[in-house]
């Protein structure tokens, strides 16, 4: 691959481009990607998370899926499902951007992309998308002494003619070592209907999980239905609220159940990611 | 990048020559065909060079290739003509002034993945199917 590396990566760029030969290529593959301008993101750094990492192991699942089913497709004719992900993990693509990856702590602890589940989502999506999260409001204690995170995903982005074909809420819990050490906790997502100044937003329960407090890992929740209706009306997308419980009902403070927020690492913070499908050809725009 | 080659006018030779006899023009098609047969070509678009590192974040580039080269008589298995190409060709060999040659064109497609953040620093992981040319042959 070195070798073909280096034979592949020939400048297109033979001579110092006046800049608007440059303006005019860089117009003209960008509407080969199909964006009407550049974007111009806010440096990664100080940007809230929208799990960058965990999409570049989508990037490495995808591509290698695609060169796997091109040399078989020219070996044998037959096309192959993307049950072979985990071989696709070997092949790790570095992250060419600065983005200092710790492959063991983030594959081992990455969510579980290498479910059935996920593997058919990206085999049918055209795109994924990880949204930042927009606003994160712990409140210790509500009008009904519940503790609870607020998260925010702005949908309005989503190019036009794409569908949303899945959609997960993907937050990670540590180990919470201490007084709940052997308890079974209920992690509830709610979707906000309606909210109140002075008394609790109405929800609507969306998706729930019972762990075990010792244990680890991302918790992933399904949120598709809501996501498409956010897409449809989305002046009705008030955000979602997360809250734990023991089994007797007693609401429990995020830190101590070990919920990582927005003040996590990057690579442990909370996110929503959407596949789609495009439900029309883009045409290219005629100039 | 190959515009200049294009414009050559050693390769356009062939097409003002007064008419020959038969013969000649098949030893004259033969040089055309050591010439450049229709084949894939490389273009490597390296959104490094284009300065993008700050909103794609992978991959680097992307080879995009093109496909250039003669499609003349007698079109052969490596050129990858399909059977219009071969009928193109007779009736181009009849009446040479009215229907063009077969043309060089993709054959086959690939798909390529950007993963890229937006103006709202969402992350997006995009496939363009149909997007990158596997195979070149005569059409």
């Amino acid at each position: 691959c070195a070798l073909g590396d280096n034979h592949v990566h020939s400048s297109f760029i033979y001579r110092r481009l006046r800049n608007h030969e440059r303006r005019e290529i860089q117009r003209e593959i960008l509407s080969i990607l199909g964006l009407p301008h550049r974007p111009k993101p806010f440096s990664p750094s100080k940007q809230a998370s929208s799990a960058p990492l965990f999409m570049l192991d989508l990037y490495n699942a995808m591509t290698t899926e695609d060169a796997e089913e091109d040399t078989l497709l020219e070996t044998t004719g037959k096309a192959i499902s993307l049950n072979t992900l985990g071989s696709s993990r070997k092949n790790q693509h570095s992250a060419p951007y600065g983005y200092s990856r710790a492959p063991v702590a983030w594959t081992s602890q990455s969510p579980p992309l290498a479910t059935s589940h996920d593997a058919n989502f990206l085999n049918d999506a055209d795109m994924v998308m990880s949204f930042v999260n927009l606003v994160e409001r712990d409140r210790d204690f509500s009008h009904q002494r519940r503790h609870y995170k607020e998260f925010r995903f702005d949908l309005t982005q989503i190019p036009e003619g794409e569908a949303v074909t899945a959609a997960e809420f993907r937050i990670y819990k540590d180990h919470s070592p201490g007084r709940y050490e052997n308890v079974t906790l209920k992690v509830s997502i709610y979707q906000v209907i309606k909210e109140y100044q002075n008394r609790d937003a109405e929800t609507f329960l969306l998706d729930s999980k019972k762990i075990r407090a010792s244990d680890g890992g991302w918790l992933v929740f399904d949120i598709t239905a809501t996501s498409n209706h956010w897409v449809l009306n989305p002046q009705q997308n008030m955000g979602l609220q997360l809250c734990v419980e023991t089994m007797d009902g007693r609401s429990i403070n995020m830190k101590s159940a070990g919920i990582i927020g927005r003040n996590g690492p990057q690579s442990k913070q909370p996110f929503l990611v959407a596949f789609f499908k495009a439900s029309e050809v883009l045409l290219r725009s005629v100039r | 990048a190959t515009g200049g080659k294009r414009k050559n006018p050693s390769r356009n030779k062939g097409r003002s020559q007064p008419k020959t006899s038969q013969a000649s023009r098949i030893g004259d098609q033969n040089l055309s065909e050591q010439k450049q047969a229709c084949k894939k070509h490389e273009l490597y678009v390296s959104f490094r060079e284009l300065g993008w590192q700050d909103w794609i974040i992978a991959p680097e580039g992307y080879a995009a290739f093109y496909c250039d080269g003669e499609c003349s008589f007698p079109l052969n298995a490596h050129m990858n003509a399909t059977n219009h190409a071969i009928v193109q060709t007779l009736v181009h060999l009849m009446f040479p002034d009215n229907v063009p040659k077969p043309c060089c064109a993709p054959t086959k497609l690939n798909a390529i993945s950007v993963l890229y953040f937006d103006d709202s620093s969402n992350v997006i992981l995009k496939k363009y199917r149909n997007m990158v040319v596997r195979s070149c042959g005569c059409h």
